[in-house]
């Protein structure tokens, strides 16, 4: 059945509630991609088979591919979407400079993304209390007295 | 939008023609 | 870390593209059956060596593709009730909702069940009272327990817990364990 290997990327995450950043499944990726343009390639066939033949009896096997394309686009933009939450956590928790395991898990353009988004966010806090800024990501817990 | 270049660059791009964009208003509740 | 906030599920009948939860929950499996052939698909059913899928195959198939090839008008497909959201089960249910594993029936009974009225069933009121009634008749105990059960072992108190249910027995822990700390002043 198609998308096994997409749902699997999801399930690595799920598994993962409280928020730890696995590893980039790259190849997981990869394979999700390639699953992909096999199905669109033959969409297209059956797709230029219907308009020039008139075999409208394909149609369902076209719905059925792009159900699956739909599928396929939907877990692994989740599976990226949701590894970015997680990445963004990660600076609420540990600062702006991230341990080195942890950024070992994080691919170049997560690397990116995640200075992007230091970046957004220290232009917010300056923009807070007046000409100093203010450091939101401090004293996050009240103090005990 | 610092979101979408990303999810761009990492597999939109790689997807097949009409897969290439999402609705990211429409995914991301409020 | 207590920062990660993940895309919650859907409510009702709707599902949030980019969540998690939901996404596994459309994995789940429905009984349907072909009304049209699926030429060049024969692979997909694993008990036919045929090289489509012919009209009037019983199969099971995952929420999310029942969901996209289901039309109104044109059969395609149609989709059965599973047994749990059955006139069968919704006696047992209007009976006592509390006797009944929903791990074991779902383990998504809530989710899968809202979902289900997406495919036009006659019985979908029926359904849909039997789903909303059954959650009332839960919440309670689940509610309860999860606000005694303080450091001790609760898997034999979620163990027949749907995944819904099992969710809002964590919030309830979390909120329990955070209270405990707080009254000891740490």
């Amino acid at each position: 059945m198609f998308c096994e290997k997409a749902v699997e990327l999801v399930r690595e995450l799920h598994r993962m509630s409280d928020g730890q950043l696995p590893a980039f499944n790259e190849d997981g990726i990869r394979q999700v991609l390639e699953e992909m343009k096999a199905l669109y390639e033959q969409n297209q066939s059956d797709v230029n088979e219907a308009k020039t033949e008139g075999k409208s009896e394909l149609i369902p096997s076209i719905k059925f591919r792009h159900c699956c394309l739909l599928r396929n686009q939907r877990c692994i933009t989740a599976y990226l979407y949701d590894r970015l939450l997680r990445i963004r956590a990660l600076r609420w928790e540990y600062g702006s400079v991230l341990p080195t395991t942890i950024r070992f898990h994080m691919c170049a353009e997560e690397v990116e993304w995640f200075n992007q988004y230091k970046k957004s966010l220290a232009s917010y806090m300056r923009s807070l209390g007046g000409e100093e800024g203010l450091d939101i990501t401090q004293d996050m817990k009240p103090p005990k007295s | 939008a610092n979101t979408e270049v990303y999810l761009k660059a990492v597999a939109l791009r790689h997807m097949p023609p009409n897969l290439q964009s999402i609705d990211m208003l429409k995914a991301i509740p409020e | 870390t207590r920062s990660y906030m993940p895309v919650p599920p859907g409510v009702g009948t709707e599902e949030n593209v980019f969540s998690l939860d939901d996404i596994l929950l459309s994995q789940e499996r429905l009984p349907c059956r072909t009304e049209s052939v699926f030429p060049g698909l024969g692979f997909v059913d694993k008990s036919s060596d045929s090289r489509h899928i012919p009209e009037g195959t019983k199969m099971e198939i995952p929420l999310w593709l029942a969901k996209g090839l289901y039309e109104r008008k044109r059969r395609v497909i149609s989709v059965e009730l599973p047994r749990v959201y059955r006139e069968g089960w919704r006696t047992v249910f209007g009976a006592d909702a509390n006797v009944v594993d929903l791990h074991t029936m779902g383990p998504y009974y809530y989710g899968l069940g809202s979902q289900m009225l997406h495919f036009d069933s006659p019985e979908n009121s029926e359904i849909a009272q039997c789903v909303l009634q059954t959650f009332i008749g839960r919440f309670r105990r689940t509610m309860d327990s999860s606000q005694n059960a303080y450091n001790e072992d609760t898997s034999v108190l979620v163990e027949k817990l749907d995944c819904l249910e099992r969710a809002l027995f964590r919030a309830g822990q979390s909120g329990l364990n955070a209270f405990q700390l707080w009254e000891k002043g740490l």
